[in-house]
């Protein structure tokens, strides 16, 4: 690192582990490299670039921050405690190559509901995820969509809902209304005693658009729902209304920048994996994954 | 030691090797010797609990204390350190002697709230000191 005021200068205590009254404006005051020099923001690593922006008076002051939904938290906390040891430690498990699982809420999203509602008929949601978070060097190597339900309605034990999920496009900025660029249709199998989350693999389906870097994936999923499972002992019974909480989008990903942990092997080292994952914390897979196998 | 003995079997048994290690230390390695310190750092004294939601606490260790004169294997530390340390000794005392800084870290996982209300698992590089050297 070129010399900057404050940060390893010997005169001052490294601003980092000392740990003064106001810690953060320390660290902002501490990390500005004397005036006429670029800003420092290219030389920290992500997570203090990240913190370093939003110290109390952080370089751009408090930034509005939008705080998570509970369902979404609680799902990320568990995948946590999974992923890292008690001193947050990264776990050793062999075939994993994410360094990185981010998890987008739908930016908006309008139910586009008919007047009226009939048990059956067909609901649909067209969702907007924003991905600029995700960054040039964390590639993706799987997306989910993660599903929960609204537990305050009260449901049969267990339901399966036919759903279709289609891609929407603007080929060029004039199109107004953006075309289909292509669709998936899957159900999914909840049963409310055992599980609260189902994981829809969509990596086929949204790689192509991540590849190009595409930083707003809209989609719109139709879906009608029925009590039983067609493949369990309950035979599919009368249609139920039930309220599908918009999914999460689940990207897990390979950052190769040096501040990220890269793990020993790589995809062609050794034993050849099946799959570049280990599996993802347990909800249920949805049991109607396109491809019938795992990605 | 064992020619001696079988020469003059009277003589006083030679020193054994622990005796000899401690006998030695008091020559080769300073009271105050280079290495691992801890340190619990609790990201609510640094008021980032509002984004980093684990882990809670982090002990990213430090590293303090003197490097001796004859270093060796015993800090795996390069020959240019103990040709460093001849410089300061006898040639240009500018020349800062060898300091003592983590050789070795391990990871750590972070999960934090992004601006936009995402949520970002990530695993980050050398966070922990786990080892110890003098360069």
């Amino acid at each position: 690192l070129p010399r900057s005021r404050g940060w390893g200068d010997s005169a001052g205590a490294p601003g980092f582990l000392a740990a003064p009254e106001d810690a953060a404006s320390q660290l902002s005051a501490g990390l500005q490299l004397p005036q006429g020099e670029a800003p420092v923001h290219g030389l920290l690593p992500p997570l203090l670039k990240a913190l370093h922006d939003r110290g109390p008076r952080g370089r751009h002051g408090e930034a509005p921050r939008l705080q998570p939904d509970s369902r979404a938290l609680r799902y990320m906390k568990r995948l946590y405690r999974m992923s890292a040891t008690r001193d947050g430690i990264p776990k050793a498990q062999r075939g994993r190559l994410y360094n990185t699982v981010r998890l987008f809420a739908p930016c908006w999203e309008c139910e586009l509901r008919p007047a009226h509602l009939g048990k059956g008929d067909v609901h649909s949601v067209d969702l907007l995820f924003n991905l600029d978070r995700v960054t040039t060097l964390e590639h993706l190597l799987k997306s989910v969509l993660l599903y929960s339900f609204d537990t305050s309605v009260p449901i049969s034990s267990s339901i399966t809902c036919m759903c279709h999920l289609s891609l929407k496009e603007n080929e060029f900025s004039s199109q107004v209304c953006p075309s289909t660029s292509h669709s998936l249709d899957f159900s999914l199998h909840f049963d409310v005693r055992k599980r609260k989350w189902v994981e829809m693999d969509v990596t086929s389906f949204l790689q192509p658009l991540i590849a190009m870097n595409r930083r707003n994936v809209r989609m719109t999923l139709n879906f009608t729902c029925l009590t039983g499972d067609p493949q369990g002992s309950t035979k599919l019974g009368n249609a139920v209304n039930v309220t599908l909480v918009p999914p999460s989008l689940l990207l897990y990903l390979n950052d190769t920048s040096e501040q990220a942990y890269h793990r020993g092997s790589s995809l062609g080292h050794g034993r050849k994996s099946s799959s570049p994952l280990v599996d993802p914390p347990r909800g249920d897979r949805g049991r109607g994954n396109p491809q019938g196998k795992r990605a | 030691s064992r020619q001696r003995r079988n020469e003059n079997p009277k003589a006083a048994p030679a020193t054994s090797a622990g005796n000899l290690s401690e006998y030695l230390k008091q020559f080769a390695f300073p009271p105050h010797e280079c290495e691992l310190h801890s340190f619990r750092l609790s990201f609510s004294q640094l008021r980032w609990d509002r984004w980093i939601i684990a882990p809670h606490r982090y002990s990213p260790q430090f590293c303090r204390g003197d490097c001796p004169r004859a270093l060796g294997h015993r800090y795996g530390s390069p020959v240019h350190t103990m040709v460093q340390t001849l410089i300061y000794e006898r040639l240009d005392p500018s020349v800062p002697r060898p300091s003592c800084v983590p050789a070795a870290y391990s990871p750590l996982s972070v999960l934090t709230i992004e601006p936009d209300g995402s949520i970002v698992y990530k695993e980050y590089e050398d966070m922990i000191a786990t080892k110890c050297t003098c360069r």
